[in-house]
């Protein structure tokens, strides 16, 4: 493991311990998209269907556990939490899932190293994962009313893809026969989903104001 | 995973 890929693990992790935070002290998710939410755990689902049958180390069983008890948890407190759920936005938050779902899984199907179960499923929560962030910007500029966390929480996510980049860059010229361009290709698109939300980050951050995207 | 896998991240 390089010092890149650790540090994409740590934002990432962070970017949900952010999120966990707001819901658990605050008690709100008033801002959070659900259907980003609910598409994160079928990507954690289908990425980790190999869990039982694959030992890499602790730190990645550990993280696999930790990225899918989060996820499913967050989904449950939005949904049925007796407070929580009224703070989301059910009305804003209108994106279909499977209007994302149904080109990933297709795609899957078509393009992917090789033509099995676990693999198909595998590339398909690459996709996913891939697209999965737009629900929650759609809802960013719908509200506009963003708070500190989920800024944060954002931004976070973002930075891990940026570190994750950084590491196959890494591993590329570090490690023989490290080609993945279905992850790479993956993986650049979700992190230019980001670029317009940074670039308003930056923005307010620079600026010392409240973060604010333009109508 | 074998070397040079992407399976062995997250």
């Amino acid at each position: 493991m390089n010092i890149f890929r650790l540090a994409g693990d740590m934002t990432h992790l962070a970017s949900v311990l952010v999120l966990l935070l707001k819901i658990h002290t605050i008690k709100s998710c008033a801002g959070v998209s659900l259907k980003t939410q609910e598409l994160y755990a079928i990507v954690f689902a289908t990425r980790y269907l190999d869990i039982l049958t694959s030992f890499v180390s602790i730190y990645n069983t550990l993280m696999k556990l930790i990225f899918l008890g989060s996820s499913f948890s967050i989904v449950w407190y939005m949904k049925y939490h007796k407070t929580v759920r009224r703070t989301y936005d059910r009305d804003q938050d209108t994106f279909r899932h499977w209007f994302l779902m149904l080109p990933c899984l297709l795609l899957a199907l078509l393009i992917h190293e090789k033509f099995t179960f676990f693999e198909v499923l595998w590339t398909f929560s690459l996709y996913l994962e891939a697209v999965a962030i737009l629900p929650q910007l759609v809802l960013l500029q719908r509200t506009r009313n963003i708070d500190n966390l989920t800024g944060q929480y954002i931004f976070l996510l973002g930075g891990y893809r940026g570190f994750y980049i950084l590491n196959w860059i890494y591993r590329y010229f570090t490690e023989p026969h490290y080609v993945h361009w279905i992850t790479w290709i993956a993986g650049l698109v979700q992190t230019l989903l980001y670029a317009d939300f940074f670039y308003y980050y930056f923005l307010s951050w620079k600026n010392n104001k409240k973060l604010q995207l333009p109508a | 995973p074998k070397n040079g896998s992407a399976k062995d991240e997250l």
